[in-house]
């Protein structure tokens, strides 16, 4: 290598070696300060996509004046009124055509209903019910956890710190959505701790996690529920509420959204510990039944405090005091329309 | 409507789907 300064030995290199090009040696140091520059201008665009993308969803968030106006429109009544002209017989010669605008609006897969003669169906309701053939939905008995539910997963993971997601990146309460601990509280009383030690004190064995899944449910799915796995059913509770509408958008819309609606949480035990399965309420779909719970009685009239909720303790009707015992794939109830 | 899940479970349980898919009646979500 010929002894000449650094810019002259790259100029020499390009342009008196012609054809045969030779390495020029570059200092580390240059090296290494360049990698350096690099990962800096990388980290700077991945805090800005953030901030970006945090901001993003605070500004598409309604604001309380957009939910108090939602709130004073009256859903509950529409929803009711929707169930009783939904639950009014149509008449025999209409059923095909109306039952096929639906099935086509709303994508039904009608070969997999256990009775495919719409007929047979005397109102909207009834169809909007119907069963599914034992064949259509094979049991996966190899998973610990199967869907409860035809739909479209919105959001799963951990529950970290007492907060759960609705969509990603919008939070609620783990307790404001299950409401406070029944142990040694009287029914409605409301004893609030922090969110954190909520969380802690639903879980039972050291070292396990909070997990949540929220599954929604398109007009056209298959709407009733089952379990999702072999679990015992200790407790009830039913929080009257709103019935905004749940599908994703206003999921992204409304922060709280599953805390505001109606509800029915169960609540019980699985072989891991806690397990809860919580059916929420909507306004075309209002109504929720528990095929074993004869007492439960959801989109009523009347008024009703938000956050208020009524239980009900299975542990009290069974014989050996345990609770209902499901298994994967039982089936528990279903959404009405109204 | 919606449904929502919430359990505990070990350290080690997976979900097997993403946010936005489609799932039927008694197909797999989670295992250990």
């Amino acid at each position: 290598v010929p002894k000449v300064s650094w810019m002259r030995r790259i100029t020499k290199g390009f342009v008196n070696y012609g054809r045969n090009l030779k390495w020029v040696p570059i200092p580390l140091g240059v090296g290494f300060a360049y990698i350096c520059y690099q990962q800096y201008g990388h980290i700077k665009k991945r805090e800005r996509r953030r901030e970006l993308s945090s901001n993003d969803i605070a500004d598409r968030l309604a604001t309380q004046w957009q939910i108090n106006i939602y709130k004073a429109l009256p859903l509950r009544f529409v929803s009711r009124l929707w169930g009783q002209v939904n639950s009014v017989d149509v008449p025999y010669g209409l059923r095909k055509p109306i039952y096929s605008l639906y099935t086509r609006l709303f994508n039904c897969d009608l070969s997999e209903a256990l009775v495919e003669d719409l007929t047979t169906y005397q109102n909207l309701s009834a169809f909007f019910r119907r069963e599914l053939k034992p064949t259509a939905r094979p049991l996966d008995k190899s998973k610990s956890l199967v869907s409860p539910c035809d739909g479209k997963v919105l959001h799963f993971g951990k529950v970290e710190r007492g907060w759960m997601e609705q969509v990603k990146g919008v939070t609620y309460t783990l307790q404001g959505f299950l409401g406070p601990k029944t142990a040694n509280q009287q029914e409605g009383e409301v004893k609030q701790v922090s969110n954190d030690h909520f969380q802690s004190r639903l879980t039972t064995k050291a070292g396990n996690r909070l997990y949540q899944c929220i599954l929604y449910l398109a007009p056209g799915d298959y709407h009733r529920f089952h379990s999702p796995a072999d679990w015992t059913i200790k407790h009830r509770r039913h929080f009257p509420g709103l019935l905004f509408s749940v599908n994703p958008g206003i999921a992204r819309w409304i922060r709280g959204l599953f805390s505001l609606n109606e509800r029915v949480v169960l609540c019980g035990e699985w072989e891991h510990g806690f397990f809860s399965m919580t059916a929420v309420g909507a306004t075309n779909v209002g109504s929720i039944n528990i095929y074993f719970d004869e007492e439960l009685r959801t989109n009523k009239k009347g008024k009703f405090k938000q956050g208020e909720y009524r239980d009900h303790d299975y542990t009290a009707i069974t014989r050996d005091s345990a609770g209902i015992r499901v298994a994967k794939g039982d089936s528990i109830g279903e959404f009405n329309l109204g | 409507s919606t449904i929502v899940l919430i359990f505990e479970a070990p350290k080690d349980f997976d979900f097997s789907f993403r946010p936005g898919d489609k799932v039927r009646l008694n197909a797999g979500i989670g295992t250990l």
